[in-house]
Protein backbone atom coordinates (compact mmCIF):
# COMPACT_ATOMS: atom_id res chain seq x y z
CA UNK A 1 0.00 0.00 0.00
CA UNK A 2 1.29 3.67 -0.88
CA UNK A 3 1.84 5.63 2.25
CA UNK A 4 1.43 9.53 1.73
CA UNK A 5 2.65 12.67 3.41
CA UNK A 6 0.01 15.28 3.79
CA UNK A 7 1.24 18.92 4.44
CA UNK A 8 -0.19 21.97 4.34
CA UNK A 9 0.92 24.35 0.87
CA UNK A 10 2.75 26.87 3.36
CA UNK A 11 4.63 23.93 4.63
CA UNK A 12 5.79 22.99 1.90
CA UNK A 13 6.83 26.17 0.39
CA UNK A 14 8.92 26.63 3.76
CA UNK A 15 10.48 23.08 3.07
CA UNK A 16 11.32 23.62 -0.62
CA UNK A 17 13.39 26.90 0.69
CA UNK A 18 15.10 25.21 3.43
CA UNK A 19 16.23 22.66 1.40
CA UNK A 20 17.61 24.91 -1.50
CA UNK A 21 19.49 27.19 1.06
CA UNK A 22 20.97 24.19 2.79
CA UNK A 23 22.18 22.81 -0.37
CA UNK A 24 23.74 25.80 -1.54
CA UNK A 25 25.64 26.22 2.24
CA UNK B 1 5.01 17.93 -20.66
CA UNK B 2 2.11 15.79 -19.36
CA UNK B 3 -1.66 16.10 -21.00
CA UNK B 4 -4.81 17.27 -19.15
CA UNK B 5 -5.15 14.35 -16.47
CA UNK B 6 -6.95 10.97 -18.48
CA UNK B 7 -10.42 10.40 -17.34
CA UNK B 8 -8.99 7.06 -15.96
CA UNK B 9 -6.25 8.79 -13.22
CA UNK B 10 -7.71 8.61 -9.94
CA UNK B 11 -9.21 11.93 -7.59
CA UNK B 12 -5.84 10.41 -5.27
CA UNK B 13 -3.42 10.38 -8.39
CA UNK B 14 -5.12 13.87 -9.55
CA UNK B 15 -4.03 15.76 -6.17
CA UNK B 16 -0.91 13.92 -5.69
CA UNK B 17 0.33 15.17 -9.17
CA UNK B 18 -0.92 18.90 -8.64
CA UNK B 19 0.44 18.69 -5.55
CA UNK B 20 4.06 17.76 -7.43
CA UNK B 21 3.80 21.39 -9.60
CA UNK B 22 4.56 23.42 -6.88
CA UNK B 23 7.67 22.63 -6.33
CA UNK B 24 9.24 23.62 -9.20
CA UNK B 25 6.99 26.61 -8.80
CA UNK B 26 8.39 27.47 -5.15
CA UNK B 27 12.44 26.69 -7.05
CA UNK B 28 11.44 29.16 -9.77
CA UNK B 29 10.46 31.57 -6.82
CA UNK B 30 13.79 31.14 -5.20
CA UNK B 31 15.79 31.36 -8.37
CA UNK B 32 13.73 34.76 -9.29
CA UNK B 33 14.76 36.24 -5.62
CA UNK B 34 18.18 35.39 -5.97
CA UNK B 35 18.08 37.79 -9.21
CA UNK B 36 16.58 40.67 -7.47
CA UNK B 37 19.28 43.29 -6.82
CA UNK B 38 20.05 43.40 -3.28
CA UNK B 39 18.15 40.41 -2.21
CA UNK B 40 21.10 38.52 -1.64
CA UNK B 41 22.92 40.81 0.13
CA UNK B 42 20.71 40.86 3.15
CA UNK B 43 21.59 38.41 5.77
CA UNK B 44 20.58 34.55 5.13
CA UNK B 45 18.08 34.41 7.53
CA UNK B 46 16.51 37.41 6.29
CA UNK B 47 16.39 35.85 2.82
CA UNK B 48 14.81 32.84 4.21
CA UNK B 49 12.46 34.96 6.34
CA UNK B 50 11.14 36.84 3.02
CA UNK B 51 10.65 33.87 0.77
CA UNK B 52 8.77 31.61 3.36
CA UNK B 53 6.61 34.44 3.62
CA UNK B 54 5.97 35.86 0.25
CA UNK B 55 6.02 33.00 -2.34
CA UNK B 56 2.56 32.11 -1.53
CA UNK B 57 2.41 35.60 -2.95
CA UNK B 58 4.37 35.44 -5.82
CA UNK B 59 2.75 32.44 -7.15
CA UNK B 60 -0.79 34.12 -6.93
CA UNK B 61 0.64 36.64 -9.64
CA UNK B 62 2.84 34.14 -11.61
CA UNK B 63 -0.46 31.46 -11.43
CA UNK B 64 -2.43 34.82 -13.38
CA UNK B 65 0.29 34.17 -16.45
CA UNK B 66 -0.25 30.60 -16.23
CA UNK B 67 -3.95 30.62 -16.78
CA UNK B 68 -5.47 30.55 -19.87
CA UNK B 69 -8.55 32.04 -20.01
CA UNK B 70 -10.21 30.92 -23.78
CA UNK B 71 -9.45 27.58 -22.71
CA UNK B 72 -10.18 27.54 -18.97
CA UNK B 73 -6.94 25.50 -18.02
CA UNK B 74 -3.76 26.51 -15.64
CA UNK B 75 -0.22 25.41 -16.84
CA UNK B 76 2.49 24.78 -14.57
CA UNK B 77 5.98 25.09 -14.77
CA UNK B 78 6.20 20.85 -15.26
CA UNK B 79 4.06 21.27 -18.17
CA UNK B 80 0.95 19.68 -16.24
CA UNK B 81 -2.25 21.55 -17.58
CA UNK B 82 -5.44 21.21 -15.45
CA UNK B 83 -8.96 22.08 -16.35
CA UNK B 84 -10.41 24.39 -14.00
CA UNK B 85 -13.05 21.72 -13.48
CA UNK B 86 -10.53 19.56 -12.39
CA UNK B 87 -8.86 21.76 -9.66
CA UNK B 88 -12.12 22.37 -8.29
CA UNK B 89 -12.75 18.64 -7.78
CA UNK B 90 -9.81 18.60 -5.68
CA UNK B 91 -11.21 21.30 -3.01
CA UNK B 92 -9.67 23.91 -4.25
CA UNK B 93 -12.67 25.84 -5.32
CA UNK B 94 -12.51 29.11 -2.64
CA UNK B 95 -8.94 29.37 -4.00
CA UNK B 96 -9.59 29.37 -7.61
CA UNK B 97 -11.83 32.08 -7.00
CA UNK B 98 -10.05 34.12 -5.32
CA UNK B 99 -6.84 33.79 -7.17
CA UNK B 100 -9.35 34.00 -10.83
CA UNK B 101 -10.65 37.56 -8.96
CA UNK B 102 -7.05 39.05 -8.38
CA UNK B 103 -6.37 37.98 -11.75
CA UNK B 104 -9.38 39.54 -13.66
CA UNK B 105 -7.95 42.73 -11.40
CA UNK B 106 -4.37 42.80 -11.77
CA UNK B 107 -5.37 42.00 -16.03
CA UNK B 108 -6.93 45.13 -16.17
CA UNK B 109 -3.58 46.89 -15.78
CA UNK B 110 -2.10 45.18 -18.33
CA UNK B 111 1.34 44.86 -17.42
CA UNK B 112 4.09 44.21 -19.61
CA UNK B 113 6.36 41.41 -18.57
CA UNK B 114 9.26 43.33 -16.91
CA UNK B 115 6.78 45.58 -14.99
CA UNK B 116 5.15 42.02 -13.89
CA UNK B 117 8.40 41.14 -12.87
CA UNK B 118 9.14 43.88 -10.90
CA UNK B 119 5.82 43.78 -9.36
CA UNK B 120 6.80 40.52 -8.17
CA UNK B 121 10.36 41.52 -6.71
CA UNK B 122 8.28 44.52 -4.98
CA UNK B 123 5.48 41.69 -4.00
CA UNK B 124 8.20 39.48 -2.09
CA UNK B 125 10.16 41.63 0.04
CA UNK B 126 6.81 43.74 1.39
CA UNK B 127 5.98 40.41 2.56
CA UNK B 128 5.13 39.68 6.39
CA UNK B 129 8.18 40.88 8.06
CA UNK B 130 8.28 39.48 11.77
CA UNK B 131 10.85 37.26 12.10
CA UNK B 132 13.25 39.69 9.74
CA UNK B 133 16.23 40.88 12.36
CA UNK B 134 17.68 43.80 9.89
CA UNK B 135 14.37 45.50 9.62
CA UNK B 136 16.33 48.76 7.99
CA UNK B 137 18.14 46.75 5.41
CA UNK B 138 14.93 45.24 4.25
CA UNK B 139 13.15 48.04 4.02
CA UNK B 140 15.61 50.18 2.12
CA UNK B 141 15.31 47.38 -0.35
CA UNK B 142 11.43 47.31 -0.50
CA UNK B 143 12.04 51.49 -1.22
CA UNK B 144 14.42 51.09 -4.04
CA UNK B 145 12.19 48.46 -5.56
CA UNK B 146 8.97 50.43 -5.49
CA UNK B 147 10.64 53.68 -6.83
CA UNK B 148 11.96 51.36 -9.60
CA UNK B 149 8.49 50.08 -10.61
CA UNK B 150 7.45 53.41 -10.04
CA UNK B 151 9.58 55.12 -12.68
CA UNK B 152 9.11 52.11 -15.08
CA UNK B 153 5.49 52.56 -15.00
CA UNK B 154 5.62 56.64 -15.44
CA UNK B 155 8.47 55.95 -18.15
CA UNK B 156 6.26 53.70 -19.93
CA UNK B 157 3.09 55.14 -19.74
CA UNK B 158 3.36 58.63 -18.74
CA UNK B 159 -0.48 59.42 -18.82
CA UNK B 160 -1.58 56.51 -16.80
CA UNK B 161 1.08 56.20 -14.20
CA UNK B 162 -0.90 57.92 -11.58
CA UNK B 163 -3.70 56.07 -11.35
CA UNK B 164 -1.62 52.46 -12.11
CA UNK B 165 0.39 52.71 -9.77
CA UNK B 166 -1.61 53.48 -6.77
CA UNK B 167 -3.78 50.47 -7.84
CA UNK B 168 -1.26 48.35 -7.81
CA UNK B 169 0.27 49.05 -4.77
CA UNK B 170 -3.82 47.97 -3.47
CA UNK B 171 -2.84 43.94 -4.60
CA UNK B 172 -0.56 44.04 -1.97
CA UNK B 173 -2.55 44.02 0.64
CA UNK B 174 -5.15 41.64 -1.85
CA UNK B 175 -2.32 38.80 -2.08
CA UNK B 176 -1.87 39.28 2.06
CA UNK B 177 -5.56 38.01 2.21
CA UNK B 178 -5.26 35.37 -0.15
CA UNK B 179 -1.74 34.02 1.72
CA UNK B 180 -3.45 34.29 5.25
CA UNK B 181 -6.99 32.65 4.32
CA UNK B 182 -5.15 29.64 1.45
CA UNK B 183 -1.46 28.53 2.56
CA UNK B 184 -2.80 26.50 4.70
CA UNK B 185 -4.57 23.93 1.54
CA UNK B 186 -3.68 20.54 1.98
CA UNK B 187 -1.16 18.71 -0.22
CA UNK B 188 -0.58 15.34 -0.45
CA UNK B 189 2.22 13.23 -1.72
CA UNK B 190 3.16 10.01 -1.74
CA UNK B 191 5.94 8.39 -0.10
CA UNK B 192 7.40 5.26 -1.75
CA UNK B 193 9.12 1.77 0.32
Amino acid sequence: PKTHRVMTLADHISHIITQDFARNQ
Amino acid sequence: ACPVSAASRSGQQIWESFSQCFTPAVREVVEFAKGIPGFQELSQHDQVMLLKSGTFQVLMVRFCTMFNPEERTVTFLNGQTYPLSTLRALGMGALLDAIFDFSEKLGTLRLEPDEMALFMAVVLVSADLSGIVDMGAVEQLQEGLIRALHSLIHCRRPDESASIFPKLLLHLPDLRTLNNLHSDKLLAFRIDS
